[in-house]
């Protein structure tokens, strides 16, 4: 079962960035 | 191109695979620091990646966490994002929406209008519980001028209010410095260098100070977020809090370092985002 989560932003808001934290590592 | 991130608990590795237009699956390649090959992907012949990874701080024993990261929409560069985006949005694929603003760029044209098309999804769903405002960079505000995180988050919520969202959740949030904080915490654990030069390390000290200084201010627009509990006694987290982590030419204990990493917010996010998972 799958919680999804849509990540939705303009440009340079960076979302990339706060999912890097989350995982831990810059890798996105 | 829009990726589907996938939480495996205890997964060692962080794996991705392309998907091509044609419908031909790259097979699983390992990332590393060194090597990415989402960049190469991004801008090749694919529909779209999938990523598997542990994020260390959400549980997965309920549900798995997945996050489907859209491409940002912005109509001077691309319109054919803010049509993947509409698509995304359309096509009810998800549970949860996490939406980003940008506290250097508050109330731009292209924030407005990603914000009325969630808007008008929403209205036609009539469910605005499953839904959070992250408003990062909130460290861009100059305390010493007078700017104050918690009155930003307010204007910030009522010019969500005004675009016809019901009492949203509103996080302030320093991605940049979490994810900063992260690899520092992480190469103390691991016993490694620091992965930054020493011209970074000294601009991560003096944001780790300025945050520190005014960690009740930036505490304060914290507060109100649902299930965040935010306290600064880190020391049930770690052993030996009085550690010390050198960044750059300042020593700074583990206890300090996890005190700016509550501050960031991020933690608060994933508190947010695994209750939500839990209920």
């Amino acid at each position: 079962d799958e919680f999804v989560v849509a990540v939705v932003a303009p440009m340079s808001s960076g979302k990339t960035t706060i999912l890097n934290a989350m995982l831990g590592k810059a890798l996105l | 191109i829009p990726m589907k991130i996938t939480d495996i608990d205890g997964l060692e590795e962080i794996r991705a695979q392309a998907i091509h237009l044609d419908g031909r699956v790259s097979g699983w390649v390992s990332l590393s620091d060194e090597d990415s090959c989402l960049s190469d992907w991004n801008t090749g012949t694919y529909t779209s990646i999938e990523i598997q990874g542990d994020f260390p701080n959400i549980d997965n024993h309920v549900k798995r966490m997945v996050f489907l990261d859209t491409p940002g929409p912005n109509n001077s560069t691309n319109m054919l994002h803010g049509e993947l985006t509409h698509k995304i949005l359309s096509e009810n694929g998800f549970t949860f929406l996490m939406f980003v603003l940008n506290t250097t760029q508050f109330g731009v044209e292209d924030e407005r209008r990603l914000l009325r098309m969630v808007a008008d999804k929403l209205k036609i769903d009539g469910d605005h519980s499953s839904i959070v405002f992250l408003v990062n960079k909130i460290d861009a505000l100059d305390l010493e001028r007078d700017e104050c995180p918690k009155t930003h988050v307010g204007r910030v919520k009522s010019y969500l209010v005004e675009m016809g969202f019901k009492t949203p959740i509103v996080i302030p949030v320093m991605g940049k410095l979490s994810l900063e904080l992260r690899v520092c915490l992480a190469a103390h654990k691991a016993q490694i260098a620091l992965p930054f030069s020493s011209r970074v390390q000294c601009r991560i000290a003096h944001e780790i100070d300025y945050v520190l200084a005014f960690k009740e201010t930036y505490g304060m627009a914290l507060k109100y977020v649902p299930s965040a509990g935010i306290d600064f006694s880190p020391s049930s987290l770690h052993q030996n809090t009085a550690a010390n982590i050198r960044i750059g030419d300042r020593d700074f204990t583990l206890e300090e370092i996890i005190e700016a990493e509550i501050i960031t917010g991020i933690p608060a996010l994933e508190r947010c985002l695994q209750a939500s998972l839990a209920s």
